[in-house]
């Protein structure tokens, strides 16, 4: 996280510390679903088929004492059909469930966060926050940090983003956050945690995002996985098992 | 001598009757009848040479040793002895008539023409019981020990009650080692009640009556068996078993009381020494049938369906339990439970008890317990809990239209299970509650 500060326990319950090619995050859905990102299981540019462990941790915001608590085995791995490992600049379906062994206890410490039902929550200028144990500038992160940040116009990140040259697909399946003026922003580490927005009307805390890309960090918007858009699959992923 | 074959009757003449009967002639005949018969004879024509103690001619009739007479002449004849219509009888089945002339029959000097008898004999049939009422009296053997029955031709001997004829046909022994009486009711003595009972007896009498039936005894007077004032019964004793149980041992003179016997089988055991003089005893039974006693619940739950006013032998009763409660034998529990009537008027199983029906432990809830809404820690029928789950963590899962309360509320039915009136046996479950942190972030600096 750039820019941002850092988080007590109990601000964030949902946040999972992962660490399977590399540090990641995500977060509780219910009690044995973890939200992330499908990079953070397959990455880009990346296509070595060797094993690695699917470690995640729940409970604290100390990266030390969050690993402490112990590792929640994955009993399965279910990653969006859309995701294509081999694009390097398609982040289309960059969203993956993993399915924990066994159920978790719920606390305040941890606690899972709400999907969103409707497209209000996309609203530009809505704020969100973001959290995650990534990088701070140079820095690897001890502890979770969190920012807070606006949800973007979609035409002012295409732009941003023509403006780049870059080839990078921006759908209708993600939606961008931040702003190029502030030095804010989530960075590598931060993948797969959430863009979480406070429904005031219901008093609840809804993943809206899901930190997926960016072009460097603090350097402009950062592109989030859409979630509205994935709600039936995930429901579906959760109900059939 | 002349033995004429055994007829039942027949004709005995002098030698050439009608005519003349020889001189210096004797000869005797031999009547016999068949045993179990007396000789009767009778003279239907008698003409002999008259003399003086009938020293010349005679007819001599003699039998069981004895003679019974000499006779000679004819009816109307100054000397001699004719018979007459007088009747000869033997006491045994024999009888000699001996007829003897001598060597002439004259008188005056003048051949005389006599000629001879004709008698006639039949079987008559001998009492041979007459000389058993006098026997006593007379001192003489009786021809039967005890009872003495006369027919023609012969007689034989039976025994009074409880004694047995030996194979002499003469004897009785006593018989009382294995009466049976089977009858309703009836009558049971010592031998020769009210008369001494005899000597060195080892009596056993048996009422066998119908299974389910009691025999009632009931001693009538006079009861006397020899007794000792110091000693229990040392000389004589009646013993009494019901179903092989003794029961009771009696002598004096004191009446035993009346006695249910509670059993369908007594036994009377009757022992004598070698003396004595009692009188005995005689008993009246008399059978009724059992009943067993009336089925008593042993606590308020438990209900004897169509209870009767009284039971006997072979009926039965069945036991429920109220709504909530389970039929318990010991620690076992009956599904269901059937007593009867067994024929000692005893029940075959005890009256079970009714425990209320307990549902055990309640499930644990998964993220969530519970609380008795009734008396903590009771789990039995009509307890109550409420299930809930532990906030703010976690909700519980609830039908449109449904409380928490009325999910989460579970009663122990009467069939010992716990149930929610809408869901049945199924608990609950705790849904984790999302996007509701305890501590969410806050910032104060602006």
């Amino acid at each position: 996280i750039i820019g941002g500060q850092q988080a007590k326990m109990g601000n964030f319950p949902w946040q999972a510390f992962t660490s399977i090619h590399g540090r990641g995050g995500g977060a509780l859905l219910g009690d044995r679903w973890i939200l992330t990102a499908a990079h953070t299981l397959k990455p880009k540019e990346h296509n070595t088929q060797t094993n690695v462990s699917n470690d995640v941790f729940l409970g604290h915001v100390s990266v030390e004492e969050i690993m402490k608590l112990g590792n929640h085995p994955v009993r399965q791995v279910h990653i969006h059909p859309d995701y294509r490992q081999g694009e390097s600049h398609n982040f289309e379906g960059d969203i993956a469930l993993l399915e924990l062994e066994n159920s978790v206890t719920l606390g305040p410490n941890l606690l899972p966060i709400c999907l969103p039902d409707n497209d209000t929550f996309y609203d530009s200028g809505l704020m969100g926050y973001v959290s995650g144990f990534g990088i701070m500038e140079e820095r690897i992160a001890n502890d979770l940090r969190f920012v807070r940040l606006p949800v973007a116009k979609r035409e002012e990140c295409e732009r941003w983003l023509r403006k780049k040259n870059r080839k990078d697909v921006f759908s209708q399946s993600m939606f961008c956050a931040g702003d190029p003026t502030l030095k804010q922003d989530a960075c590598q580490g931060d993948s797969g945690g959430v863009f979480a927005v406070r429904d005031r009307n219901n008093d609840r805390w809804v993943a809206t995002g899901i930190v997926s890309w960016g072009i460097g960090c603090s350097r402009g918007y950062g592109f989030y996985t859409k979630l509205l858009n994935y709600v039936d699959w995930i429901k579906k992923e959760m109900e059939e098992e | 001598s002349i033995r004429i074959p055994q007829e039942l009757f027949g004709e005995v003449t002098s030698p050439l009757y009608p005519k003349p009967y020889p001189n210096n002639f004797e000869t005797t005949t031999v009547i016999t009848v068949p045993t179990g018969y007396r000789v009767k004879l009778v003279f239907w024509h008698f003409d002999l040479e008259p003399s003086e103690g009938c020293f010349y001619d005679y007819v001599k009739i003699s039998a069981d040793k004895k003679t019974l007479g000499r006779f000679c002449g004819q009816l109307g004849s100054p000397l001699g002895n004719p018979p007459g219509k007088k009747e000869f009888m033997s006491q045994g089945n024999k009888m000699l008539l001996t007829f003897h002339t001598d060597f002439s029959n004259e008188e005056n000097g003048t051949i005389m023409f006599y000629k001879g008898f004709l008698a006639y004999y039949q079987a008559v049939d001998l009492d041979e019981c007459a000389s058993q009422l006098n026997s006593v009296e007379e001192n003489i053997q009786p021809k039967c020990q005890h009872l003495c029955h006369n027919y023609v031709g012969g007689y034989f001997c039976s025994c009074r009650i409880g004694y047995e004829l030996q194979k002499n046909g003469h004897s009785c022994q006593v018989k009382c080692s294995n009466e049976l009486y089977t009858e309703p009711s009836g009558y049971v003595s010592s031998l020769e009640y009210p008369q001494p009972y005899p000597p060195d007896l080892r009596c056993n009498y048996s009422i066998r009556v119908e299974r389910g039936h009691t025999i009632h005894l009931k001693f009538l007077e006079p009861f006397e068996i020899d007794d000792h004032q110091q000693v229990h019964c040392p000389y004589d004793q009646l013993q009494i078993y019901a179903s092989g149980r003794n029961i009771g041992e009696f002598c004096g003179k004191q009446r035993p009381a009346a006695l249910d016997t509670r059993s369908n089988a007594v036994d009377l055991l009757f022992f004598t020494d070698d003396s004595g003089d009692s009188r005995g005893w005689k008993l009246h039974y008399t059978t009724e049938i059992i009943k067993c006693p009336q089925p008593k619940t042993l606590d308020e739950f438990t209900i004897i369906q169509d209870l009767q006013p009284q039971y006997q032998f072979r009926d039965y009763f069945i036991v429920t339990c109220k709504q909530g409660y389970q039929l318990v034998e010991g620690n076992q529990v009956l599904l269901s439970f059937t007593a009867v009537c067994q024929d000692d008027g005893t029940w075959h199983r005890a009256m079970p008890r009714c425990k209320i029906k307990d549902c055990g432990q309640p499930r644990s809830l998964l993220n969530g317990a519970f609380n008795y809404t009734t008396t903590n820690g009771v789990n039995t029928y009509q307890a109550r809990i409420q299930y809930y789950c532990r906030e703010p963590y976690y909700k519980m899962k609830t039908r449109d239209g449904s409380s928490e309360s009325e999910r989460g509320m579970y009663t122990c039915t009467a069939q010992g299970i716990w149930k929610n009136e809408q869901e049945g046996e199924k608990i609950p479950r705790c849904l984790p509650v999302c996007g509701k942190p305890v501590h969410p972030v806050e910032e104060k600096q602006r």
